[in-house]
């Protein structure tokens, strides 16, 4: 048995949204310590890696691990039903074929009860484990997301450079060209605002444009976005939630 | 001209 409770829907929703339009369905995997998911888009260039720790949830309980098939859409339509503040508890039976769903408003007395049809996921899974990181950037999302968007208008693709003390956001198009630089900040009382670079070698990587945009749909679950980069390695941008993750790791291009 | 790596040449050589 399966029941995870959480103090707002809005959270659930967001990590929904955020994942929804890179892949349509995906495992919920379910152990006593929390929900993890892997999952990679059609084109098998864009990983999404989420954990949502036990501490995440109001109430937790897992009896034995289950996987439950779930079809974003669907997910996605179904919690939309519930206002942001109401508690969402999620629940399932072992070897159920649905999830249960309820939502309860904090201040009127209503409960609404929703039933999820499960899919039988065949995945593949990839062996993501931990990875060597020459140069890591942590930024204000807002400030990555609208990065992303601006640069996007000029080519499909984005060029990362990180040196000592900058990080350089380039775009080539054939309108012209972009670039925006940004640098560590410290702010003591917008704590949230700061910019950090860390870097142990220069990189120069580039990402797909469409995939970023991908990305950034998860700004809302964080102030704050880490970028940890490696020399010829897929990109990790990570979304911190109260007790857990989403991570998103992007095959970079490459030259001919 | 820029090509697209896929993910699976680096965490799955095999």
């Amino acid at each position: 048995m399966l029941e995870g409770k959480f103090e707002e829907a809005s959270l659930l929703k967001k990590i929904v949204e955020a994942m929804k339009d890179c892949v349509s369905s995906c495992n919920f995997n379910c152990t006593e310590n929390g929900i993890s998911v892997q999952a990679v888009d059609n084109s098998r260039v864009l990983l999404i890696s989420l954990l949502i720790e036990k501490d995440t949830f109001e109430e937790y309980r897992c009896d034995r691990n289950i996987t439950l098939g779930v079809g974003l859409g669907s997910l996605s339509k179904i919690i939309g039903n519930g206002a942001n503040s109401d508690y969402l508890t999620i629940s399932a039976d072992d070897d159920a074929d649905k999830l249960n769903i309820i939502f309860e408003d904090k201040v009127k007395d209503k409960i609404s009860e929703y039933n999820l049809k499960l899919l039988d996921i065949d995945a593949d899974l990839l062996d993501v484990g931990p990875m060597d990181t020459d140069a890591t950037i942590t930024l204000p999302s807002a400030d990555f997301a609208k990065i992303c968007k601006d640069m996007k208008v000029l080519s499909e693709s984005l060029q990362i450079i990180v040196t000592k003390d900058s990080a350089l956001f380039q775009s080539v198009g054939d309108i012209g060209t972009g670039n925006i630089v940004i640098r560590p900040k410290t702010d003591i009382d917008h704590p949230e605002e700061s910019v950090t670079i860390s870097l142990d070698k220069p990189i120069d990587l580039s990402f797909g444009s469409k995939y970023l945009s991908d990305i950034i749909k998860a700004t809302s679950l964080s102030q704050k976005v880490t970028i940890k980069l490696t020399d010829q390695s897929p990109g990790v941008f990570e979304y911190k939630l109260p007790s857990g993750y989403l991570r998103f790791y992007l095959a970079p291009k490459f030259d001919e | 001209p820029q090509y697209q790596y896929i993910l699976k040449l680096f965490f799955d050589p095999e």
